[in-house]
């Protein structure tokens, strides 16, 4: 289980919430304009949210975020 | 298992059920319009409710709330 | 295995029924039209009902209620 | 192994028959026109039987109770 | 593993047979024309034999008994 | 792994295999014309021999015996 | 994994060779014309061979032995 | 994992090659024109040669061995 | 679990970031133009970043870094 | 995992590499025009070189050595 | 998980990393144009470099290296 986050302008984040009962943020990558990011779901990390305006390929499809 | 959540407007929420016998909110996402989050179920997630203007991606296909 | 429910007007009921021996209620989730609910079968959960007008998404393809 | 069963009319049954040597009736639930129900097979179901106007949707394909 | 059976007249008999060494009837379900029986292979069903009039819904096919 | 065998014709059989070293017939199902057996392989059955005219479903596709 | 041979002529052979550092036959099952045989590979048998006019069918598609 | 050879002339060898830091031929079976042989990679096999004209059919597709 | 990463240009990165509840960089791979990078998901590396004008292929498709 | 080799000239090599910290060539098998070998990935081999003129399927598709 | 390189040129490096908190090269395989190479991820190597002018096939697709 893994997604690919492709960050259309700079300064996207790819933000880590921790699994378990609590859910907090436990790491947030910055992406600049054309970094890719691959990451998996992990023993820390069971969501994972993204600000700013990118592409993620996940096996349902693709998505932009930010558009309509 | 995961799915994605793409809000379309500001105040989506994605809020986590818990797994057990006793079905309660233990956490709610506020997501921005645009930002995208991806969450799987775990142990402590067994069932998500989604309130406001989103788009949903799954296994078994996108759906968009709120629309009819 | 998961499935998808997503209210087509208010007052929609996601009824999960307990695993065992005894199939009895053990939690009736309320929707309003347009929000969109992910649930697990679990070890709780073997069988859920569905009372109002909703949409269900399922490996199987996709069913309206109470639709002809 | 799930299915899902969509009641045409008042009535219909879905009944729960049990697993092991002894193959007799453990539950049946009653469906009105509309309801859907979501079904597994457990360690308590391993055979299921319906009684009245239902769709049925399986991984092998959708099926209608009664019609010719 | 499981397949579906739907009756096409009454009195369609859906037999289980033992598993093991010795291959004995055990238990014989009566449909009634219309009725669904949904049932997997088990610890004590390890064949099915279908008596009647009926359309058998399997991952291989469907298949009508009784028909040319 | 399991496979369907309709009866084409009166006094079809479907002829269980031991399963080992040694190889014997160790039952013998009649079916009459129309009628449908599903049947797993087994812990006591590693091989079936199927006499008379008769349509056997697989996941390799659809057969017939007899027939040219 | 199992597959399936269909006897075109008399005294068709489905032989089953013993798995192990040694390759003997350890069975030698004759079909009739029109006869079908179903088998598995199993402990004893990891290999077989086909003597006489028949059809294989398998998971890599169907295959006549002694024709062109 | 299995594969089907079938001769298309007489004396095609399928041979076997031991498992392990050595390899050996371990066995030789000799296949007259129109037999066909299925066979598993085993615990003693983890190689295999063909010589002489046959056909091979696996996974990946089917293929005639001394052909252009 | 792998993807496949080209570099467009020189000074391409394939960044390994570390597994558990801290994410640091942990290895920076360097490619030249036309190099290939296959890389595996592991038990040290649970994200990756591409920095640099490269081609990503992925089970969700194929993706080109830096590009509109 | 397994793949197939087919010589097209005589004098093709086959070549195990060993598995491990250590990469060394193990075995090299040679073909004549027209041979194909099968082999699997095992204990011992985890990489293989294939000089000469070939044709190599595997489940990523056929491809031939040697030519342009 | 295998892939496939074939070399387009000749002193074509397939060069193996280790796996674990190191990242580093601990074998290199020289192949000469034409010569393919067949290669698994191990408990030795979770990363893999390609330089030179080669075809690689993998279960994404093929790609060229070198080549725009
Ligand atoms: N801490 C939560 C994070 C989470 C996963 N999926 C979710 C869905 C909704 C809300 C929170 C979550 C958990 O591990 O379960
Ligand atoms: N606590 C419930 C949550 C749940 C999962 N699926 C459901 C379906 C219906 C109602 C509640 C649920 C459970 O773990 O089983
Ligand atoms: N308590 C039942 C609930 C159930 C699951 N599937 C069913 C089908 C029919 C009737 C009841 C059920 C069980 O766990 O088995
Ligand atoms: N008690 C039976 C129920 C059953 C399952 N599949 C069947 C098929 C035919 C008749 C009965 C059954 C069993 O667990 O095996
Ligand atoms: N008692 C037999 C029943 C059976 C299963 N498959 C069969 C095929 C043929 C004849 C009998 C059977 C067994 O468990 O093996
Ligand atoms: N007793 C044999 C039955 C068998 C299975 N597959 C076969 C193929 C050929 C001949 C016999 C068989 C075994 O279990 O292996
Ligand atoms: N005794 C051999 C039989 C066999 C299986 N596959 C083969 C391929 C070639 C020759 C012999 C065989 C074994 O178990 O391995
Ligand atoms: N003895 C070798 C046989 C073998 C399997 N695959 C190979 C590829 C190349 C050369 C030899 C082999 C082994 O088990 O590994
Ligand atoms: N250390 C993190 C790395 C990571 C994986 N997926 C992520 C998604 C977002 C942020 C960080 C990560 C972990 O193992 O979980
Ligand atoms: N000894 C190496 C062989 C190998 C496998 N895949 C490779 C890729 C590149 C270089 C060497 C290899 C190992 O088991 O890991
Ligand atoms: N030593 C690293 C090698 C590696 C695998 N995938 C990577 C991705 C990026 C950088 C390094 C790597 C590991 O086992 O994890």
């Amino acid at each position: 289980d893994y997604f690919v986050v492709k960050a259309k302008e700079n300064g996207v984040s790819v933000i880590g919430m921790t699994r378990g009962r609590d859910t907090r943020f436990h790491h947030s990558e910055k992406l600049d304009k054309g970094e890719v990011m691959l990451a998996q779901f992990t023993e820390s990390t069971s969501a994972v949210k993204i600000r700013g305006k990118a592409e993620v390929m996940t096996p349902f499809g693709k998505m932009d975020t930010e558009e309509e």
